[in-house]
């Protein structure tokens, strides 16, 4: 997955998340095309019916759920926005509310709250910390009973891009996890 | 005389009326440039997740292209900078924000379940994990009639203007950037990549690519170009359409022309939340917006601030909050069904948007997090997939 953020200069503004599930997708190549084909309908795995065990069969024309959110945040009354979005699969909803969270509620400039190390809960419940995470915290939290993930993921795959105006100032911060830049003027 | 001192005494004045200008925007630019920050832009920007595809972005914003136009040309840059995250092959959701009028309007165009699908399908998905490799979980590809929607509907440049700046990358000489060179060689990767068709494309022998390698990946060219000449009808309903569906149909596909011809994005309400002083407008679902929504709903209950996390019990505190929470949010992503396909099925978003879940939600999470059954978060066992 990969996630643009833009800011045009009337104030416009658009987040595009556009993906590749899975790293290189189905691995299927269309040779005569040069196209690779997503595994989108793996997605499908994760629809279930509440107090029920059982995965209904794929309907044609369905869409299967997704953990995009190419989000926009408008505050109309101090003229300012964040245009935000992010990659990593299962990550993306944890990385990009982390993200809004350190920007707008705890006073991280964009730079600082992309950067800052995440945590995410897997299907198990347990807690997943990206490396770098805060230890006293982990220790807090697990002081608490919060329980850690037993299986460390191999790699957090986690990358938010956004931008964010106020007022005059547009700030663009792309993922340096993924050696991303953003550009303006 | 005079007339030629009056002239002397005009261009004087005129020299320093002009030298005060200078300084005037001068003062103004260092005074806004120090109010703004470092690093901060006056006008546009745009952020991608590479500096090629983010300058391309901009350009084009440069040649008053709209936010859409640049956010296209940026996309159709990362498919071949990052292809192992995205591409003509997958699907897109588009937020788009429209100043002059307020509006913000959602285009969803990832794929979709092709008409001829293996009702058997979800047998597969344990053995399947984590990778998720073969023709089986293809779905119909809507990357580019996503992008096609969105230029009609926003863009202000041509259409083939947008595909000029990745032509050009790939036919002068582009080379394999150092992100794509990690994934070709992941340990884990490398065994499925090389039994795959995608060999033909990432391997120099029996060795992957490496950084810098030379990656003038031709076919893509050729397709970018007949897309940018012919549109993206080339794809849907075109030639391109069947040299694709022919390729892949070698390697088990049950894709077919008629399914590409039927691909639709869809264009919808986004879900919209007040955050504090802020809306936040996001994906309704089968997108993952319902899911962010109520993370930030449920949280934004408690207002922590710079204030309450800037001791370390306050921060164990908030995260403890925030651990609690998602654990109730992933054992609701199960719900995000395709409202389209499933009308039957609740509407979770007005829930999952409102203040009584979020309450609920909230009364539930105490000062410890082993003291509750998984069942309270409605969590499941099964380990499902890394949906992206």
């Amino acid at each position: 997955t990969s996630h643009v953020s833009v800011l045009g200069e009337d104030g416009s503004a658009v987040a595009a998340t556009s993906t590749i599930n899975t790293p290189f997708g189905a691995m299927v190549y269309s040779p005569q095309t040069g196209i690779l084909l997503n595994n989108e309908l793996l997605d499908l795995c994760r629809r279930n019916v509440p107090g029920s065990n059982v995965i209904p069969p794929p309907v044609p024309g369905e869409r299967p759920p997704s953990s995009m959110v190419p989000s926009i945040l408008v505050n109309k009354g101090q003229g300012s926005k964040l245009v935000i979005g992010g990659a990593g699969g299962e990550l993306i909803i944890s990385a990009v509310a982390q993200t809004i969270m350190n920007k707008l509620w705890f006073g991280f400039d964009l730079t600082e709250a992309i950067a800052a190390p995440i945590l995410h809960v897997n299907n198990e419940g347990h807690v997943e910390y990206e490396p770098n995470f805060n230890q006293e915290v982990r220790k807090g939290l697990q002081d608490r009973g919060q329980s850690q993930s037993q299986s460390q993921r191999p790699v957090f795959l986690n990358a938010v891009q956004a931008v964010f105006q106020e007022g005059p100032c547009i700030y663009a911060v792309s993922d340096l996890r993924k050696a991303g830049k953003a550009s303006g003027y | 005389m005079a007339w030629g001192q009056r002239a002397t005494v005009c261009l004087v004045l005129l020299g320093v009326g002009l030298g005060l200008t200078i300084i005037v925007l001068a003062v103004v630019l260092s005074h806004h440039q120090a109010s703004c920050g470092p690093g901060a832009f006056t006008r546009a920007a745009v952020a991608a997740d590479s500096k090629i595809c983010s300058d391309i972005g901009r350009a084009i914003l440069q040649q008053q292209g709209s936010p859409v136009d640049a956010a296209i040309a940026a996309l159709i840059c990362t498919g071949v900078v990052n292809p192992q995250s995205m591409g003509l092959g997958g699907g897109v959701v588009f937020t788009i924000y429209n100043a002059s009028t307020g509006k913000v309007e959602v285009i969803n165009a990832r794929e979709t379940v092709p008409a001829s699908c293996d009702q058997d399908l979800l047998n597969q998905c344990r053995n399947s994990l984590p990778l998720g490799t073969g023709t089986q979980w293809i779905g119909v590809p809507g990357e580019l009639r996503g992008y096609a929607e969105a230029h009609r509907r926003h863009g202000r440049l041509p259409w083939a203007q947008l595909f000029r700046p990745t032509i050009a990358l790939l036919r002068e000489g582009f080379h394999v950037p150092s992100v794509l060179s990690q994934f070709l060689n992941n340990s884990i990767l490398w065994r499925s990549l090389n039994s795959s068709t995608l060999r033909q494309l990432f391997f120099n022998g029996t060795e992957t690519l490496r950084t810098q390698d030379p990656f003038p990946w031709p076919a893509l060219a050729n397709t970018l170009e007949t897309v940018a000449t012919e549109g993206a009808e080339a794809l849907y309903t075109g030639r391109l359409g069947r040299m694709l569906v022919e390729d892949i149909a070698k390697q088990g596909s049950q894709l077919t022309v008629q399914d590409l011809a039927a691909f639709q994005p869809e264009v919808v309400e986004p879900l919209e939340m007040p955050l504090g002083n802020y809306t936040l407008y996001s994906p309704p679902p089968p997108a993952g917006g319902a899911i962010l929504s109520l993370i930030l709903n449920v949280l934004k209950g408690f207002n922590f601030s710079a204030e309450t996390v800037a001791r370390l019990e306050g921060k164990v505190n908030m995260y403890h909050h925030l651990v609690e929470t998602l654990k109730f949010a992933v054992g609701q992503r199960g719900r995000l069904w395709d409202p389209s396909s499933y009308p039957g099925i609740q509407n979770i978003s007005q829930d999952f948007l409102g203040e009584d879940l979020a309450q609920r939600i909230r009364q539930q999470i105490d000062g410890r997090g082993d003291h509750h059954r998984l069942s309270r978060y409605n969590l499941s066992r099964v380990r499902g997939n890394k949906m992206g």
